[in-house]
C-alpha cells in the first residue's frame, strides 16, 4: 500500500500540473477570461454558503449538548420514579 | 453541483435544527 | 537488493522535486502573464481557492454527519425514557389512588407532538 500511496501522490501532482497547463493559455481568449472571473465569483458565493453551513453546524452541536443533558436528567427522573415504585 | 450539494445540506441542517429546537421545548414542557 | 531500493528511492525523490519545479515554474509563468488586475485573479489562485473550498466542504460535512446521527439517537432515548416514566407514574397513580391534575392543553399538544 505504501507503493500505491506513492503512486497516487505522484499522480495527484501530475494531475495538478496538467490542470495548470490547461490554464496556461488562458489570457488569450477573452471568453475564457470571463469564465475564470465567473468561477471566481462562484467561489465567493460558495464560501458564503459554507459560512452559513458552519454556523448551522455550530448551532447543531449546541442543540446536541442540550439534548444530551436533558436525556441524562430524564433518566435520573426515571430512576427516582422507579425507586418510588 | 458543489453549490447545489451545499444548498441542499444547508436546508437539511436547518430543518433538523428547527425540529430539535421544537423537540427540546416540547420535552421541557412535559418535564415541568 | 538494498542498492536497487536506494536507487529507486532516489528516482522517486528526483521525480518529486522535478514535478515541484515544473508546477512552480508554470505558476510563475502564469502569474507573470496574467498580473492581478483589479478584480481579476490569476488562474492559479482561482484553482487553489477552488480546491480549498472543496476540502472545506468535505471537512464540514465530516463534522455534520456524526452529530446528525447522534442527535437522532439522543431523541429516541429521550422518547423511550419519557414513555417509561409516564408508564410508571400511571402505575403509581393506581397504587396510591392519587389523583394527578389532568394534562394541560399545552402538555397534551406536546405529548402528541413527541409521539
Amino acid at each position: 500500500s505504501d507503493l500505491e500511496q506513492l503512486c497516487s501522490y505522484v499522480n495527484e501532482k501530475i494531475g495538478n500540473i496538467k490542470k495548470i497547463m490547461s490554464l496556461r493559455n488562458l489570457g488569450q481568449e477573452p471568453a475564457l477570461k470571463t469564465t475564470l472571473s465567473k468561477i471566481g465569483d462562484e467561489i465567493i458565493v460558495v464560501n458564503e454558503l459554507l459560512n452559513k453551513f458552519e454556523l448551522e453546524i455550530q448551532y447543531q452541536e449546541q442543540t446536541n449538548n442540550s439534548l444530551k443533558e436533558l436525556c441524562e436528567s430524564l433518566e435520573e427522573d426515571f430512576k427516582d420514579v422507579e425507586h418510588l415504585k | 453541483t458543489l453549490k447545489d450539494d451545499i444548498n441542499s445540506l444547508l436546508d437539511k441542517t436547518r430543518l433538523e435544527n428547527q425540529e430539535s429546537t421544537d423537540f427540546l421545548k416540547a420535552t421541557k414542557i412535559l418535564m415541568k | 537488493m538494498e542498492a536497487e531500493v536506494d536507487k529507486l528511492e532516489l528516482m522517486f525523490q528526483k521525480a518529486d522535486s522535478d514535478l515541484d519545479y515544473i508546477q512552480h515554474r508554470l505558476e510563475y509563468e502564469i502569474k507573470t502573464n496574467h498580473p492581478d488586475t483589479s478584480g481579476e485573479k490569476n488562474p492559479v489562485i482561482v484553482l487553489k481557492e477552488l480546491s480549498a473550498v472543496k476540502s472545506r466542504y468535505q471537512s464540514l460535512y465530516a463534522r455534520f454527519k456524526p452529530i446528525s446521527i447522534e442527535q437522532k439517537e439522543t431523541k429516541n432515548r429521550i422518547c423511550a425514557t419519557l414513555k417509561k416514566t409516564m408508564t410508571v407514574i400511571k402505575e403509581l397513580q393506581k397504587q396510591t389512588d392519587l389523583e394527578l391534575p389532568p394534562l394541560t392543553e399545552e402538555e397534551k399538544t406536546v405529548t402528541e407532538q413527541l409521539k
